[in-house]
């Protein structure tokens, strides 16, 4: 009995020239019967879903035959947004490893690529509106990433169902923006004399958001998915308060000496910017915690690991939709089978209502660039990235351990074969090093 | 299979596939057709993922029908 062909239908609006959004259909079926294997997809998204599952359904044995077993499949995600981080600022990531980063999504369903794109350490993002940013941001003219260059990995990604959404990262985690932008941080002082530091973005001066206007206009229609992360994040309230101007402004508009209301001024301008803009708005949990009035569409993403069931409890019980990132911080590295405790993780093992648990609408595998680059992020990645992928994908109930051990080596070998370095998941060998 | 599907039924039913004469091709009816660029795509990509590396280190396979 031969399989002759994989007859691939779409039947609703293929979506075939769209990017993917949140609220794209990846729900697919698959028939694979003698002698024509049926894949069926409301849309493009759910195909690409279908074609991966049935890669993986064909065996090749050792005399390089392929075989594959009859089989009824019906699939689609649990949660809608399953992402991977990527920090391009700590160290710079060539292109080429970032759509081999995609390549290896694909092959674990993610479809979000959490583009952290600037930060303190160096801004390679290149603006067309502001090319000082890079200029001077970056760490060199060759560490940045080109008009061409971003529109190369939204290409890519949506060639594989993957939405790529920016982070622009304010008030703080900015000190590069500084570089080229002159006046848009705010300067320090020590006690009474201005000093050679700055600090956050200067939320006080109308400049600062006449840039912003036209910086996020740019950025919202450079990347085309209707969400932009804004950060807000771990901001030091030290420059600030030592800033005789800052406390001024603050004096006249009553805020007195709490600069979370600062930030929170600076936070709902920038809002603004972003709504006015036809965009929404993701931004760290801190936005929420600090009490700033977030906009009923804001989705806000738990990074912090002490509390995280508590803190998606209280996001969610306030209406807020929840992206977890807490327990798959991926860049904190140890000895042994890692993958285990991220994929044990229940993103819903908190007390709230069935409504209020609808709000978590997925999480991110996070990988920080501190001490990561082009050398190391595919093996740090994968497959360590993938046990969040299956929590992400699959049902609730699935959660063997062991099946789960048995199926990730294979796993492992089929993206090694596939020339995604990822790194071994204990002992063992893959049944392709022989044939090398 | 990672990540593991909803709902799985796999039959011991074993198929043969002889790669010089498989095909992923557009069904009759879908409203997705050859001027899909992306579905093209999917569709070469995956082909040599399922094949191309048994086409870079073997050669066909000598595989007779029946």
């Amino acid at each position: 009995a031969q399989l002759q062909q994989l007859q691939v239908s779409i039947t609703l609006k293929s979506e075939c020239d769209s990017f993917p959004n949140v609220s794209s259909d990846e729900s697919y079926s698959l028939l694979v019967k003698e002698p024509v294997a049926f894949l069926k997809a409301n849309s493009v998204w759910g195909a690409l879903r279908g074609l991966e599952t049935f890669s993986q359904l064909v065996y090749q044995d050792s005399y390089g035959a392929f075989t594959i077993k009859e089989s009824s499949i019906t699939d689609s995600p649990r949660f809608a947004h399953r992402g991977i981080l990527i920090d391009t600022s700590r160290h710079y990531l060539p292109v080429k490893t970032i759509l081999k980063t995609l390549d290896a999504m694909a092959f674990n369903k993610f479809n979000v690529l959490h583009w952290h794109i600037v930060d303190d350490q160096s801004f390679p993002y290149q603006s067309t509106a502001f090319p000082e940013l890079s200029n001077k941001g970056s760490y060199s003219l060759s560490h940045i990433y080109t008009p061409r260059d971003v529109h190369t990995v939204l290409e890519y990604a949506r060639f594989r169902g993957i939405r790529v959404i920016p982070e622009f990262d304010t008030p703080g985690h900015a000190a590069s923006w500084g570089k080229g932008q002159k006046g848009l941080l705010t300067p320090c002082y020590n006690p009474s004399q201005q000093i050679e530091k700055f600090g956050p973005i200067n939320p006080i001066l109308n400049t600062t958001y006449t840039f912003f206007n036209t910086f996020f206009k740019e950025i919202s229609s450079v990347f085309p998915d209707q969400f932009i992360h804004l950060g807000g994040d771990e901001v030091d309230f030290e420059c600030w308060s030592s800033n005789p101007n800052i406390l001024n402004f603050m004096k006249k508009k009553g805020f007195g000496r709490n600069f979370i209301r600062l930030e929170s001024f600076y936070i709902k301008n920038i809002f603004n910017i972003i709504t006015s803009l036809k965009k929404h708005s993701i931004v760290w949990q801190e936005v929420f915690d600090d009490g700033i009035e977030l906009q009923p569409d804001t989705v806000v993403e738990v990074w912090k690991g002490e509390n995280y069931f508590e803190d998606l409890k209280q996001v969610t019980s306030s209406g807020f939709a929840a992206i977890l990132a807490a327990p798959w911080y991926l860049d904190a590295i140890s000895y042994g089978q890692d993958w285990r405790r991220y994929y044990m993780v229940e993103p819903l093992n908190f007390v709230g209502s069935k409504k209020e648990k609808q709000l978590v609408i997925g999480g991110e595998a996070c990988l920080w660039g501190e001490y990561v680059d082009a050398t190391n992020l595919i093996p740090r990645l994968w497959p360590r990235a993938s046990a969040v992928g299956e929590r992400l994908w699959s049902p609730a109930t699935v959660t063997n351990l062991d099946d789960a051990y048995s199926r990730l080596v294979i796993h492992r070998c089929r993206m090694v074969s596939r020339g995604i370095a990822a790194q071994p998941v204990f002992t063992g060998h893959c049944s392709h090093e022989y044939e090398m | 299979l990672w990540p593991w599907p909803s709902s799985v039924k796999v039959s011991p039913k074993l198929l043969n596939i002889v790669v010089e004469n498989f095909l992923i091709d557009h069904g009759p009816n879908s409203t997705a057709g050859p001027s899909c660029s992306l579905l093209q795509e999917a569709f070469r990509r995956y082909y040599n993922y399922i094949f191309g590396f048994h086409k870079r280190y073997h050669g066909p396979a000598e595989f007779q029908g029946g």
